[in-house]
């Protein structure tokens, strides 16, 4: 028995799983799940499809914890699937933003290592892949990805926390979602990836300081969901594309997906600035999804209109 | 296997004032097992930047000492990771 899940707290694996299920069966006009593969130790990868209708229309991509440490993130795409199932018919924007696009959720990324940050080392980030002529375990997934990817200095060691892995979607998970990305590319507009911390908004590029075509457009969405974001708790985030506000990557998914056509991509890094870094209270996930979603709905509002 | 224990390891926040005060750290990196929370790599540590990263309770000592000789400003955000880790859970069951 995988016990109460809650979203006021951390869940580990096994009530995530017993959550979607739960979810598909309360909401199943709106919610679907979809295996879109299975990771190294055979655990599902599930994906949430949320929206009304069925059919050929716009849609969100969002992926929560890619690194198995950043624990807020995968609270947040619960909360996200939690809240929009709760306000459809309440809420005026949600309901129409789920009558006109569905939004396809991915509540874990790296599902053995979040397994492994539970069970063994709550420190762990990569997945849990072995590596051929070494001891050390794991891949960074967001440097796996097919995208300038073994431009980064000093991410072909294994033990590393940022190794690259030993060709670009080498791992099973990076594999599955880049499947299921490339088969809805049509009606994919937008790609959100949730990390923590350092309470940021990111856009392309990460493997180049050149700005994306549209990075006026970005840096537009990027403003106004910041400022969206801090009117609750006053919570401030900066923005802009991730070379520059962050410091450079390769083989990130954010970059993949912009280079593969979809044109808005962002990154959140949620909360905190550091107090408390990866052990951010379970008392803080709240405040931090409810203003993190108001960023959120404006993108989605935006991508509805000007997409 | 038991799970990993992090008692007593500490989080460091440092700010390089320069490219020499950047080299101390990275040059840390590569005598100590150091955990870089922020940003990600060593290589990415430059001057002026925010960086966090965990350190043993072994080496913290020795780290906390060549800061201090370096005179690189310093500060200690986290004193015992194994005290936050049990502090993440605050929050009663339903």
């Amino acid at each position: 028995a995988p016990g109460r899940h809650s979203y006021a707290k951390y869940n580990d694996w096994g009530k995530i799983v017993a959550w979607t299920e739960k979810m598909v069966k309360k909401c199943p006009e709106m919610v679907s799940r979809i295996q879109i593969g299975s990771t190294v130790e055979n655990n599902p990868l599930y994906i949430l499809k949320v929206g009304k209708r069925a059919g050929r229309q716009k849609a969100i991509f969002m992926d929560c914890g890619i690194h198995a440490r950043e624990w807020v993130s995968p609270a947040f795409c619960q909360w996200f699937v939690y809240q929009a199932t709760k306000s459809y018919g309440k809420n005026k924007i949600m309901t129409k933003l789920l009558d006109q696009m569905n939004f396809y959720i991915l509540p874990v990324f790296n599902v053995d290592g979040y397994i492994w940050s539970w069970t063994q080392n709550r420190m762990w980030r990569k997945n849990r892949s072995r590596n051929r002529n070494s001891t050390c375990i794991g891949t960074d997934l967001n440097r796996n990805f097919d995208v300038s990817w073994s431009s980064s200095p000093n991410t072909n060691n294994p033990c590393l926390e940022t190794y690259r892995g030993p060709a670009p979607e080498s791992e099973k998970e990076t594999r599955a979602v880049t499947a299921f990305i490339r088969s809805h590319l049509k009606s994919i507009r937008a790609y959100i990836t949730f990390h923590s911390y350092s309470q940021m908004l990111l856009y392309p590029y990460g493997y180049t300081p050149r700005l994306p075509p549209n990075h006026e457009d970005l840096a537009k969405v990027g403003r106004i969901a910041t400022e969206a974001l801090s009117t609750r708790y006053e919570t401030r985030y900066v923005y802009g594309p991730i070379a520059s506000t962050i410091y450079p990557t390769s083989g990130s998914s954010l970059d993949w997906a912009y280079d593969l056509g979809i044109k808005h991509t962002f990154a959140f890094e949620l909360r905190d600035k550091g107090k408390f870094g990866f052990l951010l209270p379970e008392s803080r996930i709240k405040p931090t999804c409810r203003e993190t979603m108001l960023a959120v709905k404006f993108i989605a509002k935006y991508i509805l209109k000007h997409t | 296997l038991a799970p990993v224990r992090f008692d007593r390891e500490k989080v460091f926040r440092v700010r390089p004032q320069d490219d020499k005060q950047a080299n101390i750290v990275k040059d840390l990196a590569k005598s100590n097992e150091l955990d870089f929370w922020y940003p990600d790599a060593t290589h990415h540590v430059a001057t002026n930047m925010t960086v966090d990263f965990r350190a043993s309770e072994k080496e913290s000592q020795s780290i906390q000492s060549a800061l201090e000789q370096s005179n690189v400003h310093f500060e200690i955000l986290i004193h015992d990771l194994q005290e936050e880790v049990e502090k993440q859970f605050d929050v009663e069951d339903d």
